[in-house]
């Protein structure tokens, strides 16, 4: 049955779209089936698989519009073994309506992620930057959760309370149930300049304060990443021997590494 | 009485807090006195001028739970002329009331910023990324919003819905105010790389897009700017002389320029 892992952040643009796109598209490429459900209204997720979010033929919503299963809503990408879903909105009405479906339906939300373990050997849940409805959704689907660190000094000083969060939502949920998820799966720098003070300083100062939840492979800064949204599909297939897609095929190997020593 | 500018983004990490912090100091050391409200419960604005979130005194909350006037919360910062107030958040339940207050008071809000206009000869608003409560209580408080654009694919294609939202949401003011408010200043782009073809795509595609409502200053990538949130001060004081400091003394002049023009 398959694994499902939320990339989280509270700090905008720290490589949470990027990485579920290409860590996605790695564990594909090692023959993994990956299912990724992007909860962020801009889709970004979808731009970077090859479809603009107007020529989606159904999105997300339909679970709470028409209880549709979720596995009946999965879009194909231009790798063979990945997948995805993402919210279809075209107005604002749309992005109102499914904040509050989040809201108000996370259970069901929570549901069809569980179902969908029967199909995928991954599941990558992408979130908008915010501790908001689809986060906490989010969360509650998932068996563990991934937190991108650009290594800037104003998205290291934003991880303490997000972890807090985080320990704050497994409390709430159903202490009965033995909740113990959604365990930390890691954190991993992203968009590293090791050759500036402030990249040496944030990698230097995270992995003293988080010792060995912080992964081995980090996220360099790299233009060719950027190209995603233009090209389509992930650098794992357009720049597959560069530093940023090699870094995403480390990042997948050891994710499975660890989950095979627990 | 004081201009209130409110800037805006979808897309998470285009240089709103950066761009506020470098603008207000811009425009103080230009003779400016100016205010700069973090409405970010992440709190990059004080920490960009030297606070660290659990020493402030007080924080814009007090607004709503004592009723304070929101000139007895502001804070000096490292420039003469430029000061400060953000949320004080120090647990969940701060930032979900924080949050719940904004959505419901954000009449009160508007109405201590607008107060506030008789002390201060601009008002930047530092949102967070979203369209949420913050957001719309930004709009609310506004003459006008400025945008900043990250000179990268993911945050173009997210441009036209934050456009049509705020059109939406100015249909949706009491029609009868006759509020045309808050007025487009501008769209800029940040963190532009002219060197790469994703910086010069961009670039060209904003400009035809958006047309004079692009602003003819842009500001580059460097690393200097990112050393705000460990100098607690802007870059136009702790690098007064580089490329990005220089941006935003430019951008302070073409904005103060083109208001002066109409
Ligand atoms: N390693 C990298 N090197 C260079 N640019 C990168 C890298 N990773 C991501 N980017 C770029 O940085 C920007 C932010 O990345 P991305 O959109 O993936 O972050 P995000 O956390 O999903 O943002 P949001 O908070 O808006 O959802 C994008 O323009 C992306 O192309
Ligand atoms: N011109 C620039 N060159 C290099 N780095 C920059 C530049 N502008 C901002 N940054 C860095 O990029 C990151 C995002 O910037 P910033 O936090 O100002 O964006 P934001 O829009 O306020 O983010 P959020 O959506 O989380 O509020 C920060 O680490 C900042 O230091
Ligand atoms: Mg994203
Ligand atoms: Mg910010």
């Amino acid at each position: 049955a398959g694994r499902v892992l939320s990339l989280i952040s509270r700090k905008g643009g720290v490589g949470k779209t990027t990485s579920a796109v290409n860590l996605g598209g790695a564990l594909a490429l090692s023959g993994h089936t990956v299912l990724i459900v992007g909860l962020d209204p801009q889709c970004g997720v979808c731009r970077s698989l090859g479809v603009a979010q107007d020529d989606l033929e159904t999105g997300l919503g339909e679970i709470f519009s028409a209880n549709t299963p979720l596995t009946e809503l999965v879009q194909p990408s231009p790798l063979e073994n990945l997948f995805f879903v993402s919210p279809r909105i075209t107005s604002l009405a749309d992005e109102e309506s499914f904040l509050a479906d989040m809201n108000r339906r996370a259970d069901d939300f929570a549901r069809e992620i569980d179902r969908a373990r029967n199909l995928y050997d991954t599941i990558l849940v992408d979130c908008p930057p915010s501790l908001g409805a689809p986060t906490r959704a989010a969360l509650q689907a998932a068996d563990a959760f991934l937190v991108p660190i650009q290594a800037e000094e104003l998205c290291r000083g934003s991880l303490a309370p997000l972890m807090d969060f985080v320990a704050d939502f497994r409390r709430r949920q159903l202490p009965g149930a033995g909740r113990e998820t959604p365990v930390l799966e890691g954190l991993f720098l992203t968009m590293v300049n090791g050759r500036t003070r402030m990249g040496r300083h944030v990698t230097d100062q995270v992995a003293e304060d988080f010792g060995p939840d912080l992964l081995e492979t980090s996220v360099p800064r790299t233009t060719r990443l950027t190209e995603m949204a233009l090209k389509g599909k992930p650098a794992v297939i357009y720049a597959r021997t560069t530093s940023g897609s090699r870094a995403y095929f480390n990042l997948a190997d050891e994710l499975v590494s660890r989950f095979l020593a627990r």
